[in-house]
């Protein structure tokens, strides 16, 4: 569990 | 990627395609703000920085490229191409009370405290409200060409596919979850309700888009 950017969506 | 995203991608890749469709066979930019166009400009550039330090995929790296190039085409058509057919008269949203608070926004929300981590929060609470003043035109004037509701329709359905992503992504992935953008996803999401009323209960009908008096 966590809280962080998804970097794959755009 | 889940088929919520990919949905959500194309219909975001459709509705530039439906613009400049409208923009090249109409030859013309009536109805469309540039203003909201500037602020896509900026979001994308913005947040797209990282093409250049993390390789996600080819197909990550394509669709940066694409929002950038073509929202930039946009605005070329919009400010020489067919320059005559824009009216700045009606396209009146003051755009530094969106810029300001985004901006202020992104120094109290991100994620690390760097160049690019706060300019790619910045571009998603830019991204949230960048549609209000092409919203207030269309407010403005009342009544929108069809195909201008169809490209606002798969703008909206793009930002609507993102929710059940971030749900299908938090029950598949351990509980990850990004409240930057679901909070700002949600705020641009709920921008469109009025719209897709009207949308859904007019164009769709077949009438044309008009707002009551």
């Amino acid at each position: 569990t966590g809280t962080e950017r998804s970097k794959d969506e755009l | 990627m889940n088929i919520f995203r990919l949905l959500g991608d194309l219909s975001h890749l459709a509705s530039i395609l439906i613009l400049l469709h409208k923009i090249q066979t109409t030859r013309s930019c009536r109805g469309i703000s540039f203003k909201t166009q500037a602020l896509y400009v900026t979001v994308f550039v913005t947040r797209y920085l990282d093409i250049f330090t993390d390789w996600v995929s080819l197909y990550n790296f394509t669709m940066k490229i694409f929002f950038i190039a073509s929202t930039c085409y946009i605005l070329y058509l919009m400010k020489m191409k067919y320059r005559p057919t824009h009216d700045p008269s009606i396209d009146t949203f003051r755009v530094e009370y969106l810029l300001g608070p985004c901006a202020l926004l992104a120094l109290l929300f991100h994620y690390r405290f760097t160049v690019l981590e706060v300019l790619w929060s910045f571009s998603i609470f830019l991204e949230s409200v960048a549609i209000l003043p092409q919203l207030f035109m269309l407010q403005r004037t009342g009544e929108a060409e069809t195909i201008t509701t169809h490209y606002l329709a798969a703008l909206g359905a793009y930002r609507a596919l993102y929710i059940p992503n971030w749900i299908y992504r938090y029950f598949t992935e351990s509980g990850q979850i990004d409240p930057i953008a679901v909070t700002a996803g949600l705020v641009q999401t709920a921008l469109y309700l009025d719209f897709f009323y009207v949308y859904f209960t007019k164009v769709l009908q077949g009438q044309k888009f008009e707002l009551p008096a």
